[in-house]
C-alpha cells in the first residue's frame, strides 16, 4: 500500500518579501504629459 | 558571463528627452506653414544599436501646436502653447533619428496634426469660439480687409498674404470674426502699390521680410476691424521640406519613411 509521505511546506524561498512602502517603478513608456491631455 | 542588455531607454530619460528635442527642432526648422509645435508626450522610444556609440533609435512624439507662426523668430522655449479652450491642435510624429558619439540627426519623419474635436472643447468650455475654416467666407473676408486696411494706413512696404494660420468665429453674444495670417513685404512701397499693385511681388529669399497679422472683424452689436501687425526683419530661409503643418495633413521626409 502506497501512502502519502507528509512533506514539510516549501520555505516561501521564491517569494521575497517585499519591504514596506515598496513603490514599482513608473512604466517607462508613454512618458509625463508636459501641457495637457487632450 | 555576456554583460547584460542595457535596461530599455524610459521615455521620461535623460536621453529620450534630448532625441525629442532634436526631433522637434528638425519638425519645426522644416516647416513652412502653420505654427511651431511643442513636445508633450514622448509616447515611445526604440533604441536599435548599429555599433559603439552608434545608435537608430525610433521616436513617437506627441506634440501639442503653440501660438508661435513657424516664420516666428522666438525660442520655441518662449512660445506658449495655445491651450485647451482656445481649440487646441495636437500633432502626432514618428521620427527615426540616428545617434553617433552623442549627436542627433533626423533620418525621417512622419507627422500628422488635427484640431481637438469641437464637441469635447464645448463639453468643457460651452461658450468657447471654434475654429472656422480658412476657406469660410467671413473668414476670407475679415483678412482681406484687415490687409487692405493695414495697407492702407502703412508708410512701410506694401504687405502681402501669405497664408491664413487660423481663424475663429463667435456669433454670441456679438458676431465677431478673429483671423490670423501670415503677411511677406513686397518690393513695393504702400504708395507705389495704389498706383500698381500688381508689379509688387514679394521680395527674393536673400532680403524676405515675413510677418503675422492678427485681426478682429466686430459685425454685431456694431461694426469695427482691428488689425495688428508684426514684421520680423530678415531671417535666414529654412530648408526647404514642408512638413507638421496643417491640421488633418500628414507628411512624409520625402524619400524615406519610418519603417
Amino acid at each position: 500500500s502506497v501512502t502519502k509521505s507528509a512533506v514539510a511546506e516549501a520555505p516561501q524561498h521564491d517569494k521575497v518579501p517585499r519591504p514596506v512602502g515598496f513603490v514599482p517603478p513608473p512604466p517607462p513608456c508613454p512618458g509625463k504629459i508636459r501641457h495637457f491631455d487632450i | 558571463v555576456p554583460a547584460a542588455p542595457p535596461a530599455p531607454l524610459g521615455c521620461d530619460d535623460p536621453e529620450s528627452e534630448a532625441a525629442a528635442e532634436a526631433a522637434v527642432n528638425y519638425i519645426n526648422g522644416h516647416s513652412h506653414h502653420g505654427y511651431k509645435f511643442t513636445t508633450n508626450r514622448i509616447a515611445a522610444i526604440r533604441v536599435v544599436p548599429q555599433g559603439p556609440n552608434n545608435d537608430i533609435i525610433f521616436l513617437e512624439l506627441d506634440l501639442l501646436e503653440t501660438k508661435c507662426p513657424i516664420l516666428s523668430p522666438t525660442p520655441l522655449a518662449n512660445c506658449t502653447v495655445r491651450s485647451f479652450a482656445e481649440h487646441a491642435v495636437e500633432g502626432e510624429c514618428d521620427v527615426k533619428l540616428q545617434k553617433v558619439d552623442g549627436t542627433f540627426s533626423v533620418l525621417a519623419s512622419k507627422c500628422h496634426s488635427h484640431a481637438d474635436s469641437s464637441e469635447d472643447i464645448l463639453k468643457v468650455c460651452p461658450e468657447c469660439s471654434l475654429l472656422a475654416s480658412l476657406n469660410n467666407t467671413e473668414v476670407l473676408e475679415t483678412v482681406s480687409a484687415a490687409l487692405n486696411d493695414y495697407n492702407s494706413k502703412t508708410t512701410d512696404s506694401y504687405l502681402r498674404l501669405l497664408e491664413i494660420g487660423r481663424a475663429k468665429i463667435q456669433y454670441h453674444p456679438g458676431h465677431i470674426v478673429v483671423a490670423e495670417f501670415a503677411v511677406g513685404a513686397t518690393n513695393c512701397s504702400a504708395k507705389e502699390a495704389k498706383a500698381n499693385v500688381g508689379a509688387c511681388q514679394l521680395l527674393p529669399k536673400d532680403q524676405s521680410n515675413f510677418g503675422f497679422c492678427t485681426a478682429v472683424m466686430v459685425k454685431r452689436p456694431s461694426q469695427d476691424l482691428q488689425v495688428d501687425c508684426q514684421l520680423y526683419g530678415h531671417q535666414v530661409p529654412a530648408p526647404d521640406t514642408p512638413l507638421l503643418s496643417r491640421p488633418g495633413v500628414t507628411y512624409m521626409h520625402p524619400g524615406q519613411d519610418i519603417s
